[in-house]
């Protein structure tokens, strides 16, 4: 049977961060979890994403650091139902050439996280 | 016939620079270039990798980015030869977490890239 997003996503630890946060603060969050991309919450409500890209092009643009990471974040991000199937996820992360998938309920809330390499592993363990 | 790297990997552009490159240098390269990763070489020779994620790492830490990069860079990369096959890229990519392999003949010469997102590609086109 195909597997459902639930299944492979991440959610026991969600890294997220408001709006109004600092770059630079975003970065230590990435850096202290680990992980390649940061869900801005507003209110709950999910406004932006952050990833390791848009740090790299911000400092190389002379982004001070100390500024506010709506600045950066990519507004509205594409998100996936945690009920959908993982090909579908595959296919809108090919389409759309990124690596994350904010998971969400039908009330638009934030469930968890789907990233490229979580699929990956489980397409090898497949091989 | 199972698919070679030298088949998937990028040959065209190869994003390099030397070690004493400034940080902020390599993130701009990188920026420009739209690329996660950055290979060192000094004269010819393969002495690290640098990517987005140590680059956010160093800033999260306060590295100032007009240090060297080889401040920052993970020395000695793993690499593949160029005609291994991609299933063998992939098992090296899931047991060392890298998404970036430089890829090398047998001279030990940088010949091109493979990223995890190239894997992916083919793997997608052919579900
Ligand atoms: C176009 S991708 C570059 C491709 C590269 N493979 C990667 O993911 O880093 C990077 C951009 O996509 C954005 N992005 C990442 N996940 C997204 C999502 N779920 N919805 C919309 N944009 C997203 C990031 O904010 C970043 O600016
Ligand atoms: C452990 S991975 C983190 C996992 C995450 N999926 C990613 O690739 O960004 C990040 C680290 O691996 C290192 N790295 C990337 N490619 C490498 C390679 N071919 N050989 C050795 N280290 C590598 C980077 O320099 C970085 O410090």
């Amino acid at each position: 049977a195909q597997k459902l997003v639930k299944d492979i996503m991440r959610h026991d630890i969600l890294v997220t961060a408001s709006s109004d946060t600092k770059i630079l603060e975003v970065a230590k969050k990435m850096s202290n979890f680990n992980v390649g991309s940061v869900v801005i919450l507003d209110n709950e409500k999910i406004v932006g994403i952050v990833t390791e890209r848009d740090i790299v092009r911000a400092i190389s643009k002379g982004i001070g650091l100390d500024e506010k990471v709506s600045v950066i974040m990519t507004k509205n991000p594409i998100t996936i139902l945690y009920d959908e199937y993982i090909n579908k996820a595959s296919l809108i992360m090919n389409e759309n050439n990124i690596r994350h998938l904010p998971v969400v309920n039908k009330q638009g809330q934030l469930v968890g996280m789907l990233s490229m390499r979580d699929i990956a592993k489980i397409k090898y363990e497949w091989m």
